[in-house]
């Protein structure tokens, strides 16, 4: 049958491969004479031997010797893709439809094993299959490919490198925990493994970040789903373990990437996950120099790199939604019936079941609340480099009032995220930091509240609180912040009714 | 709550988690540096 | 949605129930940090992301390659160790021995330990125990004396106590120790 001529054709090309180098030129012939020969003229015939090139590398794990090399027909596998990918004539068909069709079967192949073995899937061939791609692509095109001779050749590997990741990448997406739970801690190994991540990370115009942040919401989203406060999964107390060691492994190596993501891997961080929090939020760009929080006489207002506005990769604009223009219009002028508009339509149509510290649910739009928060933030400091630093550090401009109607009109629950979403904020010295530094100290101890007053600095002191009490690391801007309070003359936080009322709290400020 | 099927699926999935030596690079082919010989039993017999 | 609300978290008798506190108060971690490679709280100059393992310690147990580039002026070099246009191979004791003396140390530490079973792991003993280095059958690592010391013989002449270099082979250097070295543990 043609499968068993695909198979035939498959088992000599292992064996080449075992008997050469890769780079010798028996390589490229067999590549040749397959091409020559029709093996993979066309579509279907791509199909078919990707498919049993796969079904024989997958069976053929199964039935080694555990001990013995038990992945060298996919190894062998991943080389003829690779090959396939640098060798071919492009011209009629483009390398990322074809890359894209291969993986497309792999995937029909891998859904179909899972879902004929259920318990007893094996994820570790199809793992060793996108690990060796991996490992074979970079071989490859180190330094730009100049392991390819053919010049032109050569400049369409490059421009296509790209696209390998972000392929894969896209694949990575569909093959997520909640779509396949039984390949779950293979996928958190290859998101980070050493020849993806890091790639990803680095691609040129910030080319991979996009889907990067993708990668991670899809798994923060699997922990936020199966955690439970009390009685987390064993497996899924593994998988926060290892999330979190990958997120410091990427705050040491590029903590650009979490200090310009913050905001859309906070719309998916489960609240219960404190530490984690901080550990995004904590991230500074390298060559920052970071004054100590600690320093008593610290004053933020003297700290020069809080010029500096941070990047934000993911514009929170585009979240508004019908709020947009109600926002961008008051705070060029404001006014009482687009603050009205603004404070109404901030909840959800329905509740949602949430993992919060002391909630259970949810009925405001958190994310749109993040959103016109940090919006807000990224325009009062555009417009302090527009024009002057007066024109926002100021209880009356209408970057501070829109904050703080929001407070007034809103419910308990309202108040609570604006002041997080704020909080979220308070990172490394930064314009950013600054600002909403500033917006908190006024909030605190402002008069506008009447009778809310106290409710809203309890907010305000549980909020700080919760993100210090936990093991570091602890943001710059929420240290200073608490500080500013703790020193505060207008108000002593000692006194306060809420801090008397929960000694263990009134311990721990007094300590603090 | 996660369901049955898929909390016993995510068990599996930890027990077959792939380790460092299945992330490691492929290598098919072994240039033969010498030829096989026996040596003391004391010497290392893993590289 | 007040302070009430962090007690479970902070109040130790409460802690086990409501809140998994290694997720919300966290963890120390310091020696996370240190599985990574990430030294002292600080943000290490290593890239730790090119040569991460696994996400998880206990799936670490081994090096991975991390990506290389091999210059193609290190490739096919012709003639090394006057072996012609072949790369140089160590198949045979007698004949071989000659290339292997033109071997540094190191050199002949990293071929020992890298091909077990084989004719070279055969001729780079020879070769180090010319050069006066012994193996030591247990520690299954390479000594040598200390020039400036002489060792003292213990009474019955079983072992000496003395001052000796050995090879390290995890930490790939030479380092001194005192030692009392029997003369049946060595090779």
């Amino acid at each position: 049958t043609n499968k068993e001529r695909m198979l035939l054709v498959f088992t000599e090309w292992v064996k080449l491969l075992q008997r050469v180098p890769s780079d010798d030129v028996k390589v490229a012939v067999f590549i040749s004479q397959m091409i020559e020969k029709g093996v993979l003229s066309e579509t279907n015939n791509v199909i078919e031997f990707t498919k049993a090139a796969l079904e024989l590398s997958v069976g053929s794990f199964k039935e080694s010797d555990p001990t013995s090399e038990v992945f060298t027909a996919t190894d062998a596998f991943s080389k003829l893709i690779v090959n396939l990918l640098v060798l071919q004539d492009f011209s009629e068909v483009d390398r990322s439809s074809y890359f894209k069709l291969i993986f497309s079967v792999i995937t029909f192949v891998f859904s179909e094993d899972q879902g004929k073995t259920e318990n007893t899937f094996n994820e570790r061939p199809y793992f060793r299959l996108f690990s060796s791609l991996l490992c074979d692509w970079e071989d490859i095109s180190s330094h730009n490919f100049v392991k390819v001779e053919d010049q032109r050749c050569r400049a369409q590997l490059v421009e296509f490198n790209k696209e390998f990741y972000r392929v894969i990448a896209s694949f990575l997406h569909a093959y997520q925990p909640i779509a396949f739970p039984g390949f779950s801690f293979a996928w958190i190994t290859l998101i980070s493994h050493r020849m993806f991540l890091p790639k990803m990370l680095k691609l040129p115009e910030k080319a991979g970040w996009s889907q990067l942040v993708l990668l991670f919401t899809d798994l923060l989203k699997f922990m936020a789903q199966y955690t439970k406060k009390q009685d987390v999964p064993d497996a899924v107390s593994v998988v926060y373990k290892g999330a979190l060691r990958v997120f410091l492994a990427v705050a040491n190596d590029a903590p650009e990437f979490l200090v310009e993501n913050h905001y859309e891997l906070l719309n998916n961080l489960p609240h219960v996950y404190m530490q984690l929090r901080n550990v995004v939020l904590s991230a500074f760009p390298k060559h920052v120099s970071i004054p100590n929080p600690y320093n008593p006489k610290l004053s933020i207002d003297t700290v020069k790199i809080c010029d500096q506005p941070p990047n934000v990769f993911y514009d929170p604009v585009h979240d508004l939604k019908t709020l947009k223009k109600p926002v961008d219009n008051y705070l060029r002028i404001p006014s009482a019936s687009l603050s009205r508009t603004i404070s109404s339509n901030v909840f959800r149509s329905e509740y949602e079941k949430d993992n919060g510290i002391g909630f259970d649910t949810v009925s405001v739009d958190v994310k749109l609340i993040n959103a016109i928060v940090l919006h807000v933030g990224i325009e009062a400091a555009l417009e302090k480099q527009r024009t002057t630093a007066n024109a926002v550090f100021n209880v009356k401009s209408s970057y501070y009032t829109l904050l703080a109607d929001l407070l007034n009109d809103g419910t308990t629950e309202v108040r609570f995220h604006v002041v997080q979403a704020i909080a979220n904020q308070l990172r490394y010295p930064n314009a950013h930091t600054q600002w909403f530094n500033y917006v908190l100290k006024n909030f605190f101890n402002s008069e506008e509240w009447g009778e809310n007053k106290t409710e809203i600095q309890e907010i305000i002191v549980r909020t700080l609180l919760e993100r210090i009490v936990t093991n570091k690391p602890h943001c710059w801007g929420i240290i200073v912040t608490f500080t500013d309070l703790l020193k505060s003359t207008e108000c002593s936080l000692m006194d306060l009714p809420f801090v008397k009322d929960v000694p263990e709290v009134e311990l721990i400020i007094k300590h603090l | 709550t996660m369901p049955a099927e898929m909390a016993s699926q995510l068990e599996s999935s930890l027990l077959n988690c792939p380790d460092s030596l299945d992330a490691d690079t492929p290598h098919l082919y072994h240039n033969v540096l010498s030829l096989p010989h026996p040596t003391s039993i004391f010497f290392p017999n893993e590289p | 949605y007040g302070l009430s609300a962090l007690l479970p978290l902070i109040r130790r008798e409460d802690q086990s129930p409501d809140y998994d506190s290694s997720m919300t108060l966290g963890i120390d971690l310091s020696p996370v940090l240190h599985s990574l490679g990430i030294p002292n709280n600080q943000p290490s100059r290593n890239r730790v992301l090119d040569t991460f393992q696994s996400p998880w310690v206990e799936t670490s147990r081994s090096e991975v390659e991390p990506k290389f580039f091999v210059p193609e002026s290190f490739k096919n070099i012709p003639n090394v160790l006057q072996s012609g246009e072949r790369p140089p191979a160590f198949n045979s004791v007698q004949q071989d021995h000659a290339k292997i003396s033109l071997f540094q140390d190191e050199t002949l530490f990293y071929l020992f330990y890298k091909h077990p079973g084989s004719v070279v792991q055969e001729l780079t003993y020879l070769e180090l125990r010319k050069r006066n280095w012994r193996y030591h059958k247990t520690l299954k690592v390479w000594l040598t004396k200390d020039p400036m010391m002489e060792p003292v013989v213990a009474p019955g002449g079983a072992s000496e106590r003395g001052s000796y270099v050995f090879f390290d082979p995890q930490r790939w250097e030479k380092c001194q120790r005192d030692f009392v070295l029997f003369y049946n543990a060595i090779m």
